[in-house]
């Protein structure tokens, strides 16, 4: 299989709706630094089922779209009420990835961030467990525990120096 | 358990040296380094540690502590090509895994993914050097559209320029 | 203790925002990025902590955790530059610190480091990119002599052929 | 002041005795991955007074300089005999840093790793005890506890996100 492309809404610098892709065989993403490009890969991590501590952020309310500057208090405006040029943050976020199977078959992947800061997952826009979710993955050869396709900003020099306990558990999660 | 373990570890083991090799080799050095795994203890695979080894063409054997940044950066490459062979996730994403790079080691690493790349081996590779990016079929432009205070894409086919 | 402690503080706080300017600032962004320290706790300065907080052009206030990797370097020189301004060692040894920005943020610091080194403030800058090492004095190359299985080098005056 | 130049003998991976330099106001150390690049800010760290840890090393013998190969086991062959085309790894090695002053003085700093695996410090030739050594150069404004002036690869990032505490410890050292 393989992944089409991503579509996200309000997702860490992010804003509204937007589409990213179609990817190709061999796709690469550039662009100046503090662009987005970590976000990206935030984006494709976070809709994987990745957890938020791994994408540069101690809650998953962090990676909800923010505008507006952390100084100026949510709390001072009240919900819905949008003062002169200035909108409120969004409260939801969400990311979908369209994959294609060995078949062709699309099969679309969305979590989303709901206003609770709680995350909900669907496989082609019905509601699942994250089990079920995880698995369905899993049926593809993705992963997510083993993450052995995943490398972050910074960490690939670490995979080549990781003790042998860690690169055991590594063998271990893909066997 | 433990027989799955094995079967991972042997096939990785098995591949790992000519994977370290492709990357490794050049002009001066046609036969690349040299990299294998090994077990701290044999009776108990599972139990103990299984270590890496790497060595950069024309080195002595050293602890991998020991190689600079960019060799390192190779070695760690070899090695999740290798386990990829053995469990094939569709698609990588590699964020800046260039940085520590000389232009020579970009150059391999860019034609090893571009030979690799396939409808079911993705790559996604983030990248500031051109040496890198102007080996894909397609980039996607990043930027910040600074009215709107958000980030934008761009999507670019390569291939239509490439010859 | 805590006079001295202060002075130094006091100095740098004064220093940094205008270093970062220097290294932000540009043609869509002339008046750079914002930065400065401030005081967990006011009454014991040297019992608490000092924390750091850059913001670079046009991008909100946020935490030093979310900037990327480029804004963090750029970030984190900036700061070293302010120490330097009130604690001058007579030189710098930075090892490829240019590793994640942009041509356009490798440029920016090639600039300042060359406006900055004098006689009295030295700048040894290892580094992969031509855009930073070009804009130097001289080179030293470093290479492998194979044959006897050693570094050796090679020094470059680079002033003769600059314009 | 300034660095002028470095000699060395036997340090990492050169072998012999080497002279780098001049150094300029400006100059740029380039070179092919694995070349010896940072082996030469190590070769500068250690003849300041930082410890091995600090330079990828867990003791100061293996800063020497070491050409057979590791598993070649130095045992077998007894001191001075030389096999054929295999010469001995040495057992010392020396890193001279030569200073000059504001007045234009030359300094030469020295710092040598002896066959017991100890460190000797030397000021212009004559052995001084290491408070002695490290306060000369305080004189000179090189404070070598904060090392504010040296960054080891990979560490830059690191130098914006550090806690407060350790922030603080750093403004503590050079005030
Ligand atoms: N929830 C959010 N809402 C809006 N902006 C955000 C949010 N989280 C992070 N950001 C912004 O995203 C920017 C970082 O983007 P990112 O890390 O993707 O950059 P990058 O393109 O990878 O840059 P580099 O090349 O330097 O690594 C930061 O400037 C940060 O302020
Ligand atoms: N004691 C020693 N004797 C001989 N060689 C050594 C010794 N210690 C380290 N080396 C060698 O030095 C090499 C690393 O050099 P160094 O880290 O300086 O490279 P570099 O030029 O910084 O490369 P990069 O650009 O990848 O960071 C390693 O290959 C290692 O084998
Ligand atoms: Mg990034
Ligand atoms: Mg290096």
């Amino acid at each position: 299989g393989r992944l089409d492309r991503l579509e996200l809404e309000n997702f860490k610098s992010y804003k509204g709706h937007q589409t990213i892709g179609p990817f190709h065989n061999f796709t690469s993403v550039i662009g100046p630094n503090g662009a987005g490009k970590s976000n990206l890969m935030d984006a494709i991590s976070f809709v994987l089922g990745i957890k938020s501590a791994q994408l540069r952020s101690s809650q998953l309310k962090d990676l909800i779209y923010r505008g507006r500057a952390m100084q100026e208090d949510d709390e001072e405006i009240p919900d819905g009420m949008a003062i002169e040029g200035r909108t409120n943050n969004p409260k939801r976020a969400w990311v979908m990835a369209v994959y294609k199977d060995d078949n062709g078959n699309e099969i679309k992947f969305t979590r989303s961030i709901t206003t609770s800061g709680a995350s909900e997952y669907k496989i082609n826009n019905k509601v699942v467990t994250y089990a079920k979710y995880n698995s369905t993955l899993e049926q593809q050869n993705i992963l997510v525990k083993a993450r052995n396709f995943l490398v972050f900003q910074g960490d690939v020099e670490a995979i080549a120096s990781q003790s042998p306990k860690d690169l055991t558990r590594l063998i271990e999660q893909i066997s | 358990r433990c027989k799955r373990f094995r079967a991972a570890y042997d096939h990785i083991e098995k591949n790992i040296d000519q994977i370290y090799k492709d990357l490794t080799k050049s002009r001066s050095f046609p036969l690349g380094g040299t990299a294998y795994l090994s077990l701290e203890d044999n009776e108990e695979p599972y139990l103990d540690g299984v270590k890496y080894h790497a060595m950069p063409p024309m080195k002595r054997f050293r602890d991998m502590e020991q190689l600079s940044g960019g060799e390192k950066t190779m070695a760690a490459l070899a090695l999740l090509f290798a386990i990829h062979s053995f469990q094939p996730s569709p698609f990588f994403v590699l964020d800046e895994v260039d940085a520590a790079l000389d232009n020579t080691n970009v150059g391999k690493i860019a034609n090893y993914i571009r030979e690799h790349a396939s409808d079911t081996f993705q790559f996604i590779v983030i990248s500031l050097k051109s040496t890198l990016y102007e080996k894909a079929q397609a980039l996607v432009g990043i930027y910040r559209d600074q009215e709107v205070n958000s980030s934008k894409t761009l999507t670019l086919q390569l291939d239509k320029f490439q010859e």
